[in-house]
């Protein structure tokens, strides 16, 4: 953009695909580190480099993503901007990026002496490369869906034993350390069939310390009824039919990313208030999660 | 109208506002104008999800050589016209550009897979001026 080239005296902050990047003067380069995960900038260099001929369709093929997982990001693309494509101005987000990894390997084993009712262990392994230095987290999820027999409006209980697995190489008296946690949550099964499990505090260490494979084991076992209601806790519930997402919402501190506060603030024209900090403290969500007697004191206290 | 077709003026009475226009703005002025691709056009639908549709805009028109206001240009686009006039006629002169943009959403699949919503700034023009 105009600003940025009068800046660092680079023709244009253009990304090149890593293909192309070793034809391109050094100018034309970003740092590797920076290169990756602008998936759109890519494609719009080739078609600017390969004047005259359209070779640029012969990209290589994708993988194709789970239905699923990309049935919720359509639904959260629809949630985030409007119509036209353009980020919804109600400053309900501090994300400006989300991704959807699905695990790239899954072992699934028994574990007897685990839970009685226990149905479903997995071994995730997630590769998490796409995710740039310039993106950091501000809240990790683990995306569970559950398959469609399960009655909508349901009462169901599950308990979900998590335990992430961290290979420290450099180590040689425990090469693996896992740190693991054990609960259990009841919930209404609603129309949508997706539950999100809260990993931030796991994932956390990890991301910030550039790890981008994560190995979690997860066992996560549902019973319909809710303990608390003495309802008797009935047969087992076949929560997933495929293993769970991970979801990551990130603030992406790059030139090219959109950031909302920045823009925020240039439209008011009153004396900028102290600004949010980004810290996984913070909801990512925004203030749609709050309750309104907080959102009515924070308002007071401003 | 057939007795005198001297007397009538060119454009039809009944678009007054536009007729009105032309004597106002002067013609092919630097303005905002609207374009529209879909992204199966460029065969990137295969991994753009969203949006279908991306209307970028452009600038086009010729740029005043008295810069008002109406421009919010700053006063070296003024100068510049003085150098091209009066100096330097190798100097450009200001040019219609963009002067503000609004970002874009847009949901894609990565190569490895996996799926990804980011917010890109400036993607949109929205205001043009001379500089």
């Amino acid at each position: 953009s105009p600003h940025s080239r009068g800046r660092d005296k680079t023709p244009g902050l253009l990304e090149a695909p890593e293909d192309a990047a070793s034809e391109l003067n050094p100018l034309w380069r970003l740092p590797k580190g920076v290169r990756r995960g602008y998936a759109l900038l890519p494609p719009l260099l080739k078609v600017l480099s390969d004047r005259g001929h359209q070779n640029w369709e012969s990209e290589a093929p994708r993988l194709q993503p789970d239905s699923r997982a990309l049935r919720y990001m359509k639904r959260l693309y629809k949630m985030s901007a409007t119509k036209e494509g353009i980020p919804k101005a109600n400053k309900s987000h501090l994300y400006n990026t989300v991704r959807l990894f699905t695990p790239c390997s899954e072992c699934k084993h028994r574990h007897r002496d685990l839970m009685k009712a226990d149905v479903h262990s997995v071994d995730l392994l997630f590769n998490l490369d796409r995710v740039t230095a310039l993106e950091h987290l501000l809240k990790s999820v683990l995306l569970y869906s559950f398959d469609t027999s399960v009655p909508t409006s349901s009462s169901i209980t599950c308990t979900c034993h998590l335990s992430v697995k961290e290979h420290d190489f450099s180590s040689q008296v425990c090469p693996s350390v896992s740190h693991s946690i054990a609960f259990s949550l009841h919930f209404e099964v609603r129309k949508r069939k997706w539950v999100e499990i809260d990993v931030t505090s796991f994932l956390q260490p990890l991301i910030a310390t550039n790890r981008r494979n994560i190995h979690m084991a997860v066992n996560f076992t549902c019973l319909m009824g809710d303990p608390q209601h003495n309802t008797e806790l009935e047969n087992t519930v076949n929560t997933a039919t495929v293993p769970p997402s991970l979801l990551l919402y990130l603030n992406d501190t790059s030139e090219q990313a959109y950031h909302r506060w920045n823009s925020l603030r240039h439209r008011r024209k009153s004396p900028a208030r102290p600004r949010q900090r980004n810290g996984p403290g913070v909801d990512p969500m925004g203030d749609k999660g709050k309750d309104t007697s907080q959102g009515k004191r924070a308002s007071r206290r401003r | 109208r057939h007795e005198n077709p001297k007397a009538v003026p060119a454009t039809p009475p009944y678009n007054l506002s536009e007729y009105f226009k032309q004597f106002l703005f002067p013609q092919n002025e630097c303005e905002l104008h609207n374009f529209r691709l879909s992204f199966s056009q460029l065969k990137w639908d295969r991994w753009i999800i969203a949006p279908h549709r991306y209307s970028p805009q452009y600038c086009k028109g010729d740029c005043p050589r008295v810069v008002g206001h109406r421009y919010g240009s700053p006063v070296h686009t003024m100068v510049q016209n003085i150098i091209y006039e009066k100096l330097d006629s190798s100097v450009p002169k200001p040019s219609c550009v963009p002067a503000e943009y609004s970002p874009l959403s847009v949901l894609t699949i990565e190569p490895d897979g996996s799926i990804v919503y980011k917010e890109y700034e400036d993607m949109i023009a929205t205001k043009c001026t001379c500089r």
